[in-house]
């Protein structure tokens, strides 16, 4: 553990805290893309199904179910109890063409054909991508919340941070996993325009707009 | 096969 990996936990469980706070407070899902919420959810299930064959830490153990706690949270209140605020006209990404390219890019890239091996690889190609139904949503609509931008923004910085972990990691002790730092490096990359939007306007106060 | 340690990382 590092002071960048554990800046990147806590700035992925501040993001799930204000989207949950969010949706509960406003007892609204406005804007918020229940399909990136949907293969979020998909990814750590695929993800954390080693809480129950390896033993990391109770940091890590806690930490998982948390993720996936909150992640099912989400869905229950976008589908289930404010499911009449759910946005879905404007929620059009087709997810297939997500989670296609990552099954098979996780067949193929992997660290071992283990059926937990290429679960986990297959979470880590789809999580870089998972962000893309929200962004499209913002592009189509044209706007987000501030509240929206904030919880876009920590989600973000999440993986940016990572890297800084991995670069960190690699220094002091040579270990490094390409996979999880190739990934990374595309999902932070895919935040960027929306990074320079929000240093320049939300944190200025206004609200997120893009050019017509 | 190889050994693939336990993942640190979330």
């Amino acid at each position: 553990m590092n002071i960048f990996r554990l800046l990147g936990d806590l700035s992925h469980l501040l993001a799930i805290m204000i989207l949950l706070q969010k949706i509960f407070y406003s007892r609204s899902c406005a804007g918020i893309s229940a399909k990136s919420q949907v293969l979020f959810a998909i990814v750590y299930t695929a993800r954390y199904l080693d809480l129950v064959t390896v033993y990391v830490s109770l940091y890590n153990i806690s930490m998982k179910v948390v993720f996936l706690l909150s992640s099912y949270a989400t869905l229950y209140l976008i589908y289930l109890k404010f499911r009449a605020t759910y946005d879905r006209n404007h929620d059009t990404f087709r997810i297939e063409f997500l989670l296609l390219p990552a099954i098979v890019l996780a067949l193929l890239i992997n660290h071992q054909f283990s059926a937990l091996e290429v679960l986990w690889t297959f979470s880590i190609y789809l999580e870089s991508v998972a962000i893309l139904p929200q962004l499209f949503m913002v592009s189509k609509t044209g706007e987000a919340e501030s509240i929206t931008s904030h919880y876009l923004f920590a989600l973000g910085s999440y993986r940016g941070l990572y890297i800084l972990n991995w670069f960190y990691r690699y220094w002091t002790e040579g270990h490094y996993d390409l996979i999880a730092i190739v990934a990374g490096v595309v999902q932070t990359v895919l935040y960027c325009d929306f990074f320079y939007l929000y240093v320049t306007k939300v944190l200025k106060g206004k609200k997120l707009q893009l050019p017509a | 096969t190889a050994f693939i340690p336990p993942k640190d990382e979330l």
